[in-house]
Order: C-alpha cells, then sequence, then structure tokens
C-alpha cells in the first residue's frame, strides 16, 4: 500500500496546477523512491518529467510499485477543497480503483476526506538520455517567465542563443524584433537573483514560446529555474524542489529556418 | 519560421 504524507497540500497542488494545461491524464508511478511522473503533451513537443522523493514525504511508505492514473482536472478538483497550510496524505491500496487524499488542518482539527476514481492509462515511457548539456544557466524563475511572456507579444518562437559572453533571448515577428540578454550576475544579498551560465560550448536554439510560457506557471515552486542546452536536443527547464524534488520539461527544439 | 521538432525523434520509447 502507499501512504505518503505532505507537510504542505500546497506543494501538489502548485505542480498539478503548473502542468494541467500541458497533460491531462496521468500515471503517478509510486515506489519505495518516491512518487514519479511522466508525460508528454498531445502534440509530442513537450514532456513533464516530476519526482517527489520518498524524501518530501514524512512519513513515507510504498511496499510496492502502483500506478495511480489519474485525470488532474479531477485531482485539481479535489486539492482545490484544501487550504493551503493544510497536511496531505495519499493513500491508495495495492490494486486500487482509488486514491484516497486526507486534507489535515495544523490549526484546527478540521479533517477532510475525499477519494478519486482511478483510470487505467497506457502511457507512452520515453527513455531520456543523461546528457551533459553544453550550457547550463542558472537564473531567477521569475525573471524567466517575464522574458518568455515579454517576447511572446511579440512573436510564437523564441531563439536562445548562449555564449561566453552570456545568453541572449530574442525573437522577431511583424511589428519587429526583440531581445533580452542576461549576463553571469551575482547578488550576494540576495542569491535568487543571480545569473550563472556554465557552458562548454556555444548554443543557439529555437523554441516555441507557448510552451516555455506554459512552463513557467511552475515559477512559484521555486526562485530559481535551470535551462540546459545543447544544439539539437530538446531543451531541459528544472525547477528544483526540496530534498532534491524536482519538475522538469523538456522541450523539442524548432527545426531549420 | 521552421518545423516544429518531435519529442519522439530526440527519446527513444521505454
Amino acid at each position: 500500500m502507499l501512504e505518503a504524507r505532505l507537510e504542505q497540500a500546497n506543494l501538489l497542488k502548485k505542480v498539478v496546477d503548473a502542468i494541467k494545461d500541458l497533460v491531462q491524464d496521468c500515471n503517478f508511478d509510486c515506489n519505495d523512491s518516491g512518487v514519479a511522473l511522466q508525460a508528454m503533451d498531445n502534440s509530442h513537443v513537450a514532456l513533464v518529467s516530476m519526482m517527489l522523493k520518498a524524501e518530501s514525504f514524512s512519513p513515507f511508505r510504498c511496499d510496492r510499485n502502483i500506478a495511480l492514473g489519474i485525470n488532474l482536472t479531477s485531482l485539481m478538483k479535489v486539492l482545490r477543497c484544501a487550504q493551503n497550510e493544510d497536511i496531505l496524505t495519499l493513500k491508495a491500496e495495492d490494486a486500487p480503483d482509488v486514491v484516497n487524499l486526507v486534507f489535515e488542518s495544523s490549526e484546527s482539527d478540521r479533517l477532510s476526506e475525499y477519494d478519486i476514481k482511478l483510470m487505467d492509462i497506457d502511457q507512452e515511457h520515453l527513455g531520456i538520455p543523461e546528457t551533459e548539456y553544453a550550457a547550463t544557466i542558472t537564473m531567477p524563475s521569475a525573471e524567466f517567465q517575464r522574458i518568455c511572456r515579454d517576447l511572446m507579444a511579440l512573436s510564437e518562437s523564441v531563439a536562445i542563443e548562449a555564449t561566453k559572453d552570456g545568453v541572449k533571448f530574442s525573437c522577431s515577428g511583424d511589428i519587429g524584433n526583440g531581445a533580452v540578454t542576461l549576463r553571469s550576475h551575482t547578488n550576494v544579498e540576495k542569491p535568487d537573483l543571480n545569473v550563472e551560465i556554465a557552458l562548454s560550448e556555444p548554443v543557439a536554439l529555437t523554441f516555441s514560446l507557448k510552451y516555455l510560457v506554459n512552463f513557467c506557471k511552475a515559477s512559484g515552486l521555486s526562485s530559481t529555474v535551470k535551462l540546459c542546452l545543447s544544439n539539437e536536443v530538446p531543451l531541459l527547464v528544472e525547477y528544483g524542489l526540496a530534498s532534491n524534488s524536482y519538475l522538469r520539461f523538456y522541450l523539442a527544439p524548432k527545426i531549420g529556418d | 519560421g521552421g518545423g516544429q521538432g518531435n519529442l519522439m525523434s530526440f527519446f527513444g520509447m521505454k
């Protein structure tokens, strides 16, 4: 059986809220290492990969592998019934028909319980190779969100170019062009505002802004975001969570000109 | 602009 207690229901609520417009029906794969999810959007352009490690829960118990097939719209309806500060416990039997969610208020004796019916989801699982990326950019998640939103006003796609001088986000559209360049930057007082560029070779790739703006819905989960790029491979956008848990998005680049 | 790449051509099915 599965029994996993999250100190803050809000974490799962934010994760599901961030991915529910990209993917609809997902298997939450539970085993003794934690709860994982991998799902592609219908057009096979973007992929969501979530890992909530066992250490993110206290306690965490999962005796055998259980796949919980859940419709995210349904899950969101139930998660909206939780207060942000509520403690959330997920429970499921070994061959479950439902997943049980219990919300407990830390301040009152209120306890609410919901069951969500599970679905049989035959999901394509992709093998994502371990990649040594040519460029890794760590930056404030709010800054990345702002750049994507700003450039989307002009164009449907953005070129991301990383060189030793910095990282340039540029676009061109019917009304004109736009570009934002960031250089490595260290803010001793507020390290969350740092921009770090680790580069082994220059990279230039073009991506659909519609997807990037969608990924940025995860900005509330982490003050920083990591962009990992290599020429001619999908972009990795990673939001790190506590206890080495993460929410990752992969996006296939645009091809040709 | 060019075409949109597909993840299936980068990542193999498990």
